[in-house]
Parts: C-alpha cells; structure tokens; sequence
C-alpha cells in the first residue's frame, strides 16, 4: 500500500483491493470484519486495528452518504496513516496500546458503486421502496433516534427520506448490531462532507445533551488542532444549533447508546466545490481531519467513563 | 451514466425568515428536479442547490421575483465531474506505468 495514490479518487473494487492488501501487510494488527451485506449483496467491511484482546473500542465510519468522495478518500488515508504511525508515533501508539480501532471507509457500498457507474450525486442507500420508482432512503436520517421526527422525510423521493422503519436498512443495522454485540465503543465519529463543521448530539432535538459541555469544549479543541495545519475554519456546536433540525442521525443515536464522545464531522470546503471536491485536496483534507480524530481519540483515552 | 449537462449549482443568500420560507416551499417541489446540496435551514446559512438545466430558467426568475440573492457555485456541473474523470484516469496511468 506505500504505492497506493492516496491523492486520488478509487473505485469500490480499488478500496476493497487495498483493505485487503493493507491487512496482508500488517497481519496481526490490522484485520478486515464483515459486519454484514448491502443491500445489493456487497460485504459491508470494517478494518480493525488492534494490538491486543479485550479492548474497548473506537468508531470511525466514512462514506456513509455516498457521494461524498473526499470521506472515502479521507478513510483510507486514515487506515495507513494508523499502521504507518504505531510504533512511531507515541500519542497513536499509546491509544491502540489500550483501544482497538474500527474504520468502515466504505460504509454505504451499493450507493458508492452507483456514484461511479450511473450517477455520481447519489446520497441514499439503494433499496428500492415498494409503491414508488424513486430508490433509497438515507442512512443518516434511518437511524432509531428520533425517528420520523422532524428533519427527515417520509416520502420516498426525498434525499433525507428517512425509509419505512428504523434501522431498515442494512448498511444501518449492521452497524446497529455491531455496536450492540461489542458492548464497548467509547467514542464513535462518522464523517461526512461538505460545510466544514464539527458536531456532536443532538439533532433531533433542541435538549442539549447531557454531556454537553464536555463535548463542546473537546470540539473546540478538535477544530484548533485542524485548523493548526491549513487554517481551515471549522464551525462546532450541536447539530440542531449549528446546521439543522435532522431526526434519525447516527450520532444521535450512538450517544443513546450510552457512546458519550459521539461526533459527526462535515469535512471541507464550504461551497466552491462542494461534493465534488478535488482530488488534490484530499492529502490536506485527510491530514488536518486527522488532528482532530487523535485529539478526540486521546480525549477518550484520557477519561475513561 | 447519468449526465449534468447545464446543471448550475446555485448558492443562494436569505436574508429573512420570508425569504427562507420560500426557499423551503421550493424544496417541495418534486417537479423542478432540484437538489439541495445545503438544505434551507436557517437565515445565517447559505443554500446550495444543484439546479437542472430544464429548471433553471424558472428558479432564476423566481429567486429574482422575490429579491432573493445568489451567486453560480458551479456554472456547469458536468464540466467539473469531467474534469474530476479525467484526473482519475491520469493518476491511474501514471500509477500502471511507474
């Protein structure tokens, strides 16, 4: 993977290849999970990076609205960025010396294949909904946590429908159960694009979470270590403060879970390019995003709950 | 595959809680085709919205009817998916001959 261009846009079939190269690399610290099937069929895959039995873990998930690239390309610069560093680097190696860490880069498979073969601004998963031609639902609005409420839509046509039940999709309930079944992530960020926000729970109402002090200070400090690299300017709060009123979001619901550092980040830019954002600013993307990641990380690290 | 020929992406300003209702009021309009990359939501956030070349002309006389301000994000979608294609195709080549 030291050839690998993390400087340009993959195929499914190139990022299913190099997580497979990256785990033949690094056997024994980096695993690929199967922690389901799409919709279409395709192996929804995690890579889990890990020095030692029994951790507790930490989430990052990229892709999960598909067309948003950069997140994709953000993810697998993250999983070397993780094999390059242990071992090197003292703050990441003391991390995974204690947590074991989970990235889904492709977390929404069948919307990303479409992005390249027949549509490249598709969001949604890509389940067909009995009684419409439109297909999908979004996987950020599908999630049990305030679901059906306001900021989501019920129609089928929508780009925030947010599909005939909770967790009705796969792409969702398979991280739904894998969360479940693990009992103990501690901190879980999904990452989107674009506006260039860090924010933490809740979305689907105006009640400040109950952590949320803490939160707000720990993305301050996130958004000053980004920023410390380019001088990208973040905007950080809640969700429903700082962007919009959004119901059935996935870190609404993993902070109900009982996951107190749960964060979505909406990467770069803030409206020249939007989702097609080029390639040459996925390397700086990717670096400065990583700032931010580790600060929560050790954040997570440093006060165990 | 689909093409975005024409599309606009159109950055839209409201500068009023009015101007913002009917911003939304657009959002229901399945027939214009439009997508919002950034939904209306609040007035101290811009809107963008990928408008389809069909629409365009009716979403601009719109948003000047009702004094709404914007600027062209992107003047021709496909013209930057093109370009993004073809960046793809040259790191893969460069890639296969090193």
């Amino acid at each position: 993977t030291d050839d690998f261009n993390y400087a340009s846009y993959h195929t499914l079939n190139e990022i299913n290849s190099f997580i497979d190269q990256l785990v033949q690399e690094n056997p024994g610290f980096v695993s690929k999970i199967v922690i389901g099937q799409s919709y279409e069929g395709r192996p929804l895959n995690i890579l889990k990076f890990s020095t030692g039995a029994n951790r507790p873990g930490l989430w990052i998930d990229t892709g999960i609205h598909s067309r948003e690239w950069v997140t994709q390309a953000s993810g697998i610069w993250f999983s070397k960025k993780i094999v390059t560093d242990y071992g090197r680097d003292a703050e990441l190696t003391d991390i995974l010396n204690k947590y074991d860490i989970f990235l889904e880069i492709v977390t929404n498979p069948d919307g990303f294949q479409f992005t390249h073969t027949s549509n490249r601004m598709w969001r949604k998963t890509r389940k067909p909904n009995p009684g419409s031609s439109c297909v999908g639902v979004d996987p950020n609005r599908n999630w049990d946590a305030g679901f059906g409420g306001p900021g989501a839509s019920s129609t089928p046509c929508s780009e925030t429908y947010r599909g005939p039940r909770a967790h009705s999709e796969p792409e969702v309930k398979a991280i739904v159960d894998f969360v479940k079944s693990h009992g103990n992530i501690k901190a879980f960020v999904s990452i989107h694009s674009y506006s260039q926000m860090l924010l933490y729970p809740y979305g689907y109402t105006k009640t400040p979470c109950k952590d949320q002090a803490e939160l707000h200070e720990l993305a301050r400090k996130a958004i000053t270590e980004l920023s410390s690299l380019y001088n990208t300017q973040y905007r950080y709060g809640s969700i429903i403060t700082t962007i919009y009123q959004a119901s059935g979001g996935t870190v609404d619901w993993t902070y109900d879970q009982g996951i107190k550092y749960s964060y979505t980040f909406e990467l770069r830019d803030t409206g020249r390019y939007g989702f097609v954002l080029p390639a040459n600013q996925i390397i700086p993307t990717a670096q400065e995003t990583w700032l931010a990641l580790m600060t929560i990380m050790k954040h997570a690290k440093n006060n165990p709950y | 595959k689909e093409t975005f020929e024409g599309h606009q992406v159109l950055r839209i300003t409201a500068l009023n809680e009015a101007q913002l209702d009917l911003l939304k009021e657009l959002h229901d309009k399945e027939q214009l085709g439009l997508d919002f990359w950034m939904e209306p939501s609040d007035v101290s956030l811009p809107i963008d919205v990928r408008v389809p070349f069909h629409s365009l002309q009716d979403i601009r006389a719109f948003l000047m009817y009702h004094e709404i301000y914007y600027d062209i994000m992107i003047q021709d979608l496909q013209d930057v998916l093109d370009e993004e294609q073809r960046e793809m195709l040259r790191a893969k080549s460069l890639q296969s001959r090193s």
